[in-house]
């Protein structure tokens, strides 16, 4: 099974 | 204070049909470097950056960088009031709370002003590192978003899968598969309606057709789009506006659980 990862998991906050 | 005028009034009517219903609330920013838009969608797995160069407008003046909250429906309400061929033009005063839309029709004999409120929003910015990407794919937007719609009767997910054989989307629901493989092909009349498939990687990924299909409301702006993939990565997937600048958004993958 797949899950939505989100974006916040990928890139961090500046 | 800010003044910013655009001839080609109907790009900013598009830019916001585009972003409306993937974002709510979203901060402008005005500075040298152009007026840009960077927003998340409320379940984060997806953002949209904008940028619009001050090249692009007939006037750019911002004498200090400037930060507007918009909420984005708004901000689209006030904008339909304005003709496709109209210019527009923002204004804000210094610590003002609120943004003056100018409508003046190509003929000058229609003036209007919408003087839309702002409000106060707490975004925090992502840092996007240039990346090598596996694959990057252009092709006509229109059939971009062509497939992305088909797909989605059939299925709620889409594998973009690029290899040698060119780059493939598939969907899977209860009725039953669909696969559509776009091939490079520059033999055409037209540039923009190449399809240019650069691979370095064979990539294969997994998104969510809603998010996809939401983000080719931004068709209008551009003939092509650009898919920039690589594994386990978010697609980048960018319409570039006419010597102005780019609308991208960043989509995550589905992953494994």
């Amino acid at each position: 099974t797949q899950k939505q990862s989100t974006i916040t998991s990928f890139f961090t906050k500046r | 204070m800010l003044e910013l005028r655009l001839v080609q009034g109907g790009l900013l009517k598009k830019v916001l049909e585009s972003i409306k219903d993937l974002v709510n609330d979203a901060n402008f920013d005005c500075s040298a470097t152009g007026f840009s838009l960077q927003a998340m969608d409320s379940s984060q797995v997806a953002v949209v950056a904008l940028l619009l160069r001050p090249e692009g407008f007939e006037r750019y003046w911002c004498d200090r960088n400037i930060s507007m909250g918009m909420n984005l429906n708004n901000m689209a309400k006030m904008l339909k009031c304005a003709g496709n061929d109209d210019i527009i033009t923002l204004k804000a005063e210094d610590g003002s709370d609120t943004v003056t839309f100018m409508f003046e029709s190509p003929t000058q004999d229609k003036i209007a002003d919408f003087e839309m409120k702002l409000m106060d929003i707490n975004s925090e910015r992502l840092g996007f590192p240039e990346a090598d990407y596996h694959a990057i794919v252009r092709m006509p937007s229109s059939e971009f978003a062509r497939i992305c719609k088909d797909l989605s009767s059939i299925g709620n997910t889409v594998v973009i899968s690029v290899t040698k054989e060119g780059v493939r989307f598939s969907t899977r629901g209860d009725i039953g598969t669909a696969n559509v493989v776009c091939r490079q092909n520059t033999a055409v009349d037209k540039p923009e309606e190449a399809t240019i498939i650069e691979m370095n990687e064979p990539v294969s990924l997994t998104f969510g057709l809603r998010y996809m299909n939401s983000l080719t409301k931004a068709t209008p702006l551009s003939n092509t789009v650009t898919l920039s993939l690589s594994s386990g990565l978010p697609a980048v997937v960018e319409y570039r506006i006419a010597e102005m600048g780019y609308i991208r958004f960043y989509l995550a993958p589905k992953i494994e659980e």
